[in-house]
């Protein structure tokens, strides 16, 4: 049996404006589809080709560039309004392989594969000689600041018991003299005064926490500062603003958004 | 004479890569 004839294809400019509403749909389609770790924003469409569709309609191939931003996928800041990872913050880049199709002038995402990659370290270090450096999730001095700085978030918090939902990210400064890490947490029904077993709480749905903390080591002991903005309804009250904390995260910008 | 007529267009190449928005990793 004769194999189906190729439909017939072109060759597109990677900045043609379809090309480009199709590869928008792809980077709305990656962030609502993955549920950890951050937003990624459109940087380079790097090839295009696009097939006929029977009956109908065109299939846009595409290889895609993209970038992270600092917003975490589940904050509900509009992309547009969502900061790009700078290289001397260590920057990450997506690559994806999507197929959009094009029918009665809507892009639908038919797939897409996309695999992440951190700037190398010598990159960064091109850039800034004493940046800090992306650090595995699991090392030890991620995993103690996280602890320290949820610890000292429930300690200042008044209304709820906070739990760990994701470590997005860390950061170790040269030496290891400090640790900078970003993660998610989530109130639950317990006040934070009588946690006698953190296990027994239930997490409140559709709420969560981003919080941004240093633990800085120093002789004798070590400081941890954080700061968290809580998404959804959750009660807040507003905590004291720890001093010296790393980058805090802006005032409230989207519904729902509270620092605390 | 006949001048003979300019061959016909090369095929235009598609620009790709893009545009870069941001920067290269």
């Amino acid at each position: 049996a004769r194999s189906p004839l190729p439909s017939p294809v072109r060759d597109p400019n990677c900045d043609d404006p379809d090309v480009e509403q199709a590869a928008l749909a792809a980077v709305q389609y990656v962030n609502s589809n993955h549920r950890h770790g951050y937003k990624y924003t459109l940087n380079q469409i790097d090839k295009v080709r696009v097939y006929q569709r029977r009956p109908a309609g065109e299939v846009y191939s595409m290889e895609i560039d993209l970038l992270e931003t600092t917003c975490h996928v589940l904050d509900p800041t509009p992309l547009e309004n969502c900061t790009v990872r700078q290289l001397i913050e260590h920057a990450v880049e997506g690559d994806c392989d999507v197929s959009v199709l094009k029918l009665d002038n809507q892009f639908v995402v038919l797939n897409a594969k996309c695999e992440s990659s951190p700037d190398s370290a010598e990159d960064v270090r091109k850039v800034c000689l004493d940046c800090a450096l992306l650090a595995p999730l699991n090392d030890t001095k991620v995993l103690h600041a996280v602890d320290a700085a949820l610890a000292a978030f429930n300690a200042q918090n008044h209304t709820s018991y906070f739990k760990l939902l994701e470590i997005s990210r860390a950061q170790l400064a040269p030496l290891h003299s400090s640790v900078y890490v970003e993660f998610v947490v989530v109130p639950t029904d317990c006040s934070p005064k009588d946690v006698a077993d953190p296990a027994v709480c239930n997490l409140l749905a559709d709420q969560y926490g981003f919080c941004k903390a240093t633990l800085t080591e120093k002789v004798g002991g070590e400081d941890v500062a954080a700061s968290c903005t809580v998404f959804g309804t959750a009660p807040v009250v507003p905590g004291p603003q720890p001093d010296g904390v790393g980058p805090t995260v802006g005032p409230t910008v989207a519904a729902g958004r509270h620092p605390v | 004479p006949v001048i003979p007529g300019p061959g016909p267009a090369a095929p235009a190449i598609p620009l790709c890569p893009g545009r870069l928005r941001h920067f290269k990793i």
